[in-house]
């Protein structure tokens, strides 16, 4: 799965997720990718997220809106994703990743896998990295 | 307002990649930001920012999504998309949609150009025809690596550990 979350010049946040699923998927089998509040979301008033990981948790949990959700609550994005993604491993057992931009422009990527390159640019600074800890 | 651009190439594993690997990906990603971002720069939309960062991606073999996506159990690529504005909580889709590059196109076309929020399998491949986008050889998406992917999935099959199945 990839994604991509944004703000513009105009504080309008959006985000984008494709996917081709998991490998030997049954004919028809659709996961969370294309599913609003849980492949992704996207609100001025709050922020935009992009999901990847267990695509049958993060629908059964709504990851990107409960990220939201915990966001209205006053979580950072860093706090609201790493609680929406504990959320999902504690209560169904599932695993994934979160990129998320506020509404101010903070933003972070989180994953509870091994690994999840992300990148990410703000006001022309660059950064990247794949495993934990970069 | 700050100009900001995110993007992931999906969450997985529960061990390192490969070296040589690990840095294609990170240049993968790398690339995507920076188109994203000077989509931005220029005065372009965030939609348009996403967009543009998610098609570079799906271009890239090395991601699970366009080029690069992985089989079902026929062997087959089936691909899922989806793009939203938080500007009026506009949004478009598409699912199981076959031969075709950019789905993320697709699902912004669905956007921009219905009064639907998804369409799915054939009538997706309906939709995409009458919006001109061009259908594109099976093999154009389908990469040596995960063909040996499915092959080893159907061989260990349940045998596999969760962690690395399921994951997409």
């Amino acid at each position: 799965t990839v994604g991509a979350v944004a703000m513009d010049g105009q504080g309008n946040v959006a985000f984008a997720t494709s996917t081709g699923g998991i490998v030997n998927k049954m004919i028809g089998r659709v996961g969370d990718s294309p599913c609003i509040g849980s492949g992704g979301y996207a609100d001025n008033h709050i922020g935009a997220v992009s999901s990847t990981g267990h695509g049958e948790s993060i629908m059964k949990v709504n990851l990107a809106r409960l990220t939201l959700f915990h966001m209205e609550q006053g979580m950072s994005p860093e706090e609201a994703a790493s609680n929406a993604l504990n959320y999902m491993k504690t209560r169904v057992q599932g695993t994934g990743g979160l990129i998320v931009v506020s509404k101010e422009g903070e933003w972070t990527a989180k994953w509870s896998t091994y690994s999840m390159p992300w990148a990410a640019v703000k006001d022309g600074q660059l950064q990247y990295g794949l495993n934990p800890g970069e | 307002m700050p100009l900001v651009i995110v993007v992931h190439g999906g969450a997985g594993g529960n061990a390192p990649h490969p070296e040589d690997r690990q840095e294609k990906l990170r240049q993968g990603v790398t690339k995507a930001a920076l188109k994203g971002y000077d989509i931005l720069r220029g005065g372009g939309r965030a939609i348009d920012a996403v967009e543009g960062a998610v098609v570079v991606l799906e271009d890239d073999p090395e991601f699970n999504a366009g080029c690069g996506s992985v089989l079902n159990e026929q062997g087959k690529v089936e691909m899922d998309a989806i793009i939203m504005d938080g500007k009026d909580l506009s949004s478009g889709a598409v699912s199981a949609v076959k031969r075709i590059a950019n789905p993320i196109k697709l699902a912004h076309l669905v956007m921009e150009k219905t009064r639907h929020t998804l369409l799915t399998d054939q009538g997706a491949a309906l939709f995409a025809k009458a919006m001109g986008v061009p259908e594109i050889p099976e093999e154009q998406l389908v990469t040596e690596q995960n063909l040996k992917r499915l092959e080893k999935a159907k061989l260990k099959g349940d045998q596999l550990p969760a962690s690395e199945k399921d994951l997409g």
